[in-house]
């Protein structure tokens, strides 16, 4: 038996949006330590991991591990009818084809699940969301790939398109920034990459589920793009780097 | 010329 509550569907609401770009179909994975849910774009190049906590929801009850595969549409278009303020139930009974109140029918999804360090990266940036969401956008109009590079002193971004170049460079701030200007580095050493921009423009549908996005890169390995939700813990975006051939 | 790979060649399966 499967209960989720919430009272909030504009959360539930966000976390589809945000995804629903990068991936059709997906399994949610409850168990009783939370919801989470692990996949990737059809072109294989891109993936995100999602963990929804227990104590986001209001009520959270999972008697056995369950996994719902479910179209994002369709759940999208049913999380439509509420308003974000609206409370949201999802049940799951052992028989596993349909959550009842919408009623949807579920899908067997096989997909693999990739067990993902999360240590050990060269660079980390925390940058405002919103921010780092303009910066793909407009790198978006003039180029298809952007390079990213992170030194002691900043993050770059670079992109080429046919007609012109742009380069934008966020310096580091100080300790005092306030938390939704602030840009912060850890870096081991400096590392630059070279990513598809359309992914990392999908990626930044999830910037309403959090004031900073935290960027964590390292030669030769996807780039992990995070934002850590309030009540909900995180998403996380990996995209492959780009390499010359 | 740029080669994209998959993202699985990055992560060991569960």
């Amino acid at each position: 038996m499967l209960e989720l509550r919430l009272t909030r569907a504009g959360l539930l609401k966000k976390v589809l949006e945000s995804i629903r770009d990068l991936v059709t179909d997906a399994n949610f994975d409850c168990a009783a330590t939370g919801c989470s849910l692990q996949a990737m774009d059809s072109s294989r190049v891109a993936m995100l991991s999602l963990l929804l906590r227990p104590d986001g929801f209001e009520h959270y009850r999972c008697d056995r591990n369950i996994s719902m595969g479910m179209n994002l549409a369709n759940m999208a278009r049913m999380l439509r009818c509420a308003s974000d303020d609206d409370t949201v139930t999802i049940n799951a009974d052992d028989a596993q084809d349909k959550i009842s109140d919408y009623e949807m029918k579920l899908m067997h999804i096989t997909s693999e699940n990739l067990e993902i360090p999360e240590a050990g990266y060269e660079a980390i940036v925390k940058m405002p969301a919103s921010l780092f969401a303009r910066i793909c956008k407009d790198l978006g109009t003039i180029g298809d790939t952007v390079m990213i590079s992170v030194t002691k002193e900043g993050i770059q971004f670079f992109t080429r398109g046919d007609i012109r170049t742009a380069n934008i460079f966020c310096r580091k701030t100080t300790p005092v920034a306030k938390e939704k200007e602030a840009i912060s580095i850890e870096m081991e050493k400096p590392v630059s990459l070279t990513l598809a921009l359309r992914y990392l423009i999908s990626f930044t549908k999830a910037t309403p589920l959090a004031k900073q996005v935290t960027i964590s890169m390292s030669y030769g390995r996807p780039i992990v793009v995070e934002y850590k939700m309030e009540i909900m813990d995180h998403i996380r975006f990996y995209l492959v780097p780009k390499v010359e051939e | 010329k740029q080669k994209q790979q998959v993202i699985s060649r990055f992560f060991a399966s569960k």
